[in-house]
């Protein structure tokens, strides 16, 4: 049985999409099969593992439809997640990928009975193929990352060391509690992930400071710096560890993974 | 009658907020009167200009509903703009804030018809208080962005000088055409912001060296560097011109102002 981890916060820009491939691309070079799922329409993990996005047919999406109520007098031909799940050129790594369908989504579904559970019923079928299923969402609290924050086992909060980011936090905190309370008792906070730190900057160090006095047995002891080839890897369409695997940025993830498969009792 | 110039790009972490802050103050410095609306339910724009969040009752959210077609039904007692604008401690600027009410607004208005125009309306009766009225979007192309996008004269895009950021903006040109083509025809785009470019970093010269290929007639002059300064004084809750007027951050955004005063032949 696969564990399924979400990347959710609804600040832009903190490093949700980089955290969510070379967190998947990390515990697939430690011998995990792993699906990355990308459900934010931007389609940034998709483009960032190397697919081609113009060649993307059906998105996460199509697989959701297949679980409405009244999927019958829908034209749209339901779709199995098991059938439209690629692989990458990294090895352990698979995606579920992205496409333009997804930004019309929380409209359509907003009137569904059931529409917080169709992405769970969509990788429900897909789950025990893999040791960890880890899904990107969009910088938003909608529908969507409600469907992720559902179908999970557990939550990183990817939190950029700046001021807004902090902001943030208590709100996204909040809706993780909500949705325990009623949509998904069992799901846990995997950690709060501090990312883009520089420790030259005197705001990264404050930030750093106050999550840790908050929240501090939620922080993970691995700290993202900010590295530059973190940020070009995905021009390349890969993951950081096969664009430069020395980088400070390949080593952050590596401990990243390496920290969570210890927490959860995993070779 | 005011300019409205509304800041959107579904991409996160580009530097709406800071651009909507920092122009909005450095044309209020200039002498001109100047109205900040926050239509992001994360409230940066509001924050970042020192407003408490806790003592924040209405927001253009409750303006909007005013113009609902069965709004006597509601028992949300509908505002008006003018009553709910506030002083900032910066001479000129006002700021029309956000808060909670905000972040359901898209799903309570889905189903009403002129949904896309109840903030155009919100804003008619104060659009002849300001010379400028700057809109700060959240990272989306849901309901309030495109109620931003058709409220508004003009668009300023910015552009983060990384890859991800390069991506979405096909996305987001075709968006805008959409609206010009239905609910605002006269909806232009006062230009792309390239923003957070860092000269030392190969990345950045490729990306700047992208969009003037591609857009070089809708590129500003004007490009905001990356500079901490910038970070650091929505921490204090003031625009970077209060903060430390001599920085890098400060001097790039009064440019901005100056730039979009002479190009709408403004004195
Ligand atoms: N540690 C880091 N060092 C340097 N650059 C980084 C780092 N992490 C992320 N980036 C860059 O910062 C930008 C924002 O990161 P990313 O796109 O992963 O954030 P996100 O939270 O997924 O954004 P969105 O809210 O739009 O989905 C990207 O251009 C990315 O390449
Ligand atoms: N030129 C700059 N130099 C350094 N830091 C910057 C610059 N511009 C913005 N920042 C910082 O980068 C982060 C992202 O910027 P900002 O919040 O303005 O982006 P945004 O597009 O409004 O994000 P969101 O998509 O969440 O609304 C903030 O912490 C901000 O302080
Ligand atoms: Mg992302
Ligand atoms: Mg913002």
């Amino acid at each position: 049985m696969g564990k399924i981890i979400c990347l959710a916060n609804q600040k832009g820009g903190v490093g949700k999409t980089t955290t969510a491939i070379n967190l998947a691309a990390s515990l697939a070079t430690l011998e995990y099969k792993t699906l990355l799922v990308d459900t934010d329409p931007q389609a940034n993990a998709s483009s960032g593992v190397g697919i081609e996005l113009t060649e993307v047919e059906d998105s996460i999406y199509s697989c959701m439809l297949e679980y409405l109520p009244d999927v019958e007098e829908s034209d749209e031909e339901p779709v199995a997640a098991k059938d439209i799940i690629l692989e990458t050129e990294f090895p352990n790594l698979y995606l579920l990928p992205s496409n333009d369908d997804l930004a019309g989504a929380e409209v359509e579904i907003v009137d569904e009975t059931g529409r917080e559970f169709l992405m769970k019923k969509a990788l429900e079928e897909v789950v025990d193929d893999f040791d960890f299923i880890i899904l990107d969402c969009s910088p938003s609290l909608g529908l969507l990352t409600i469907n992720s924050l559902t179908a999970a086992d557990s939550v990183i909060i990817p939190v950029q060391c700046e001021y807004f980011a902090l902001e943030g936090l208590a709100k996204l905190l909040n809706t993780i509690r909500l949705v325990q309370q009623g949509l998904n008792p069992n799901l846990e906070i995997e950690g709060i992930l501090l990312t883009m730190y520089d420790r030259r900057l005197n705001l990264s160090n404050l930030v750093i400071e106050d999550v840790h006095k908050h929240f501090q047995h939620l922080v993970f002891e691995t700290v993202v710096h900010r590295n530059t080839r973190l940020s070009e890897a995905p021009s390349f369409g890969m993951p950081v560890l096969a664009f430069d695997a020395k980088s400070k940025g390949a080593v952050n993830y590596m401990n990243l993974a390496k920290e969570i498969l210890k927490k959860n009792e995993m070779p």
